[in-house]
């Protein structure tokens, strides 16, 4: 089963028990999961349970090069939906994706296409 | 190293900015200060090192380049650029009469800059940045007699 | 001292940084 991973994560990240739960404390930073998608069509859901006041999230797809010390979307190997205004971030440009965010309960859905290479 | 930070605290030394033989300004005793005293902290604002590479990048493109950017462990850099105190004026010296060594006073790390032998009235306070070896280089104006050429 | 970084602020004391949900954002519309 698809959890995040112990290790490949920022360690000031704080995972729970079930390691499908995440909270971060002091600026950006990110978590990968267990598992990757390599080809072919992929699909995953989280759910928002608890949104404190001024805390956002960027979630998306990063490859394992991706910078763990930022946000998701934050260099060349991530791509990213922010709660906050719903903008889609890559390489750390801001771009209008959705009108408006999302929030304590909301789920969201990550698709992500990958062609099959030969 | 609390209560030596704490004498620090009270016993504040007393320094003045200046114009210094070495680079612009500089700092200069204006008391005695005797061999291994905490002259002064070097103060700043606490960022991860993430935001420092952002911060150097911006200070550069600005011409502020980034030596005021001290590496205090792998989590934190304080960086005096905007705010922060005298120390941020004190000069490298490739021969310095202080060293600078980060201690933990109630969990709280923080650089200080001690003296390394005994430093008189308007003698220049001075200490070695020990920056990491860069291709693009800055010369160093320290004049003593081994200086390496560069502060990077 | 001062009048060499005009907007520069005087510390006593190291002060921890609070970053911007936007710290990384090169543009963000």
């Amino acid at each position: 089963s698809v959890l995040v991973a112990m290790h490949d994560r920022a360690p000031q990240l704080k995972v729970c028990e079930d390691r499908l739960t995440v909270t971060g404390e002091r600026g950006y930073c990110m978590a990968r999961a267990t598992h990757g998608a390599h080809y072919g069509s992929w699909f995953y859901e989280i759910k928002i349970t608890d949104m404190p006041d001024g805390s956002h999230v960027r979630l998306g797809w990063s490859q394992e090069l991706g910078n763990l010390q930022g946000p998701c979307g934050y260099d060349k190997f991530s791509y990213a939906w922010r709660s906050r205004k719903g903008t889609r971030f890559h390489e750390s440009i801001g771009k209008h994706f959705t009108d408006g965010g999302y929030g304590q309960g909301d789920v969201i859905g990550m698709l992500i296409v990958l062609p099959k290479d030969d | 190293d609390l209560v030596k930070f704490n004498q620090l605290q009270f016993r504040k030394k007393q320094l003045k900015f200046a114009r210094s033989r070495i680079h612009d300004w500089g700092l200069f005793a204006l008391e005695p200060i005797a061999a291994d005293e905490m002259v002064i902290e070097y103060v700043g604002q606490m960022i991860r090192p993430v935001v420092a590479d952002l911060r150097e990048k911006k200070y550069n493109e600005m011409g502020i380049g980034s030596s005021y950017l001290f590496r205090v462990d792998f989590e934190t850099i304080i960086d005096a650029t905007k705010c922060g105190n005298l120390a941020r004026f004190i000069n490298h010296s490739c021969n310095p009469n202080c060293y600078a060594k980060v201690i933990t006073v109630e969990g709280q790390k923080k650089i200080v800059i001690y003296s390394k032998q005994p430093i008189d009235i308007d003698e220049e306070i001075t200490y070695d940045y020990k920056f990491p070896i860069e291709d693009e280089k800055i010369a160093c104006l320290c004049g003593a007699p081994q200086c390496r050429g560069y502060l990077n | 001292w001062s009048a060499f970084a005009p907007d520069f602020k005087e510390l006593d004391e190291n002060v921890e940084y609070e970053e911007r949900e936007s710290e990384f954002d090169v543009q963000d519309d």
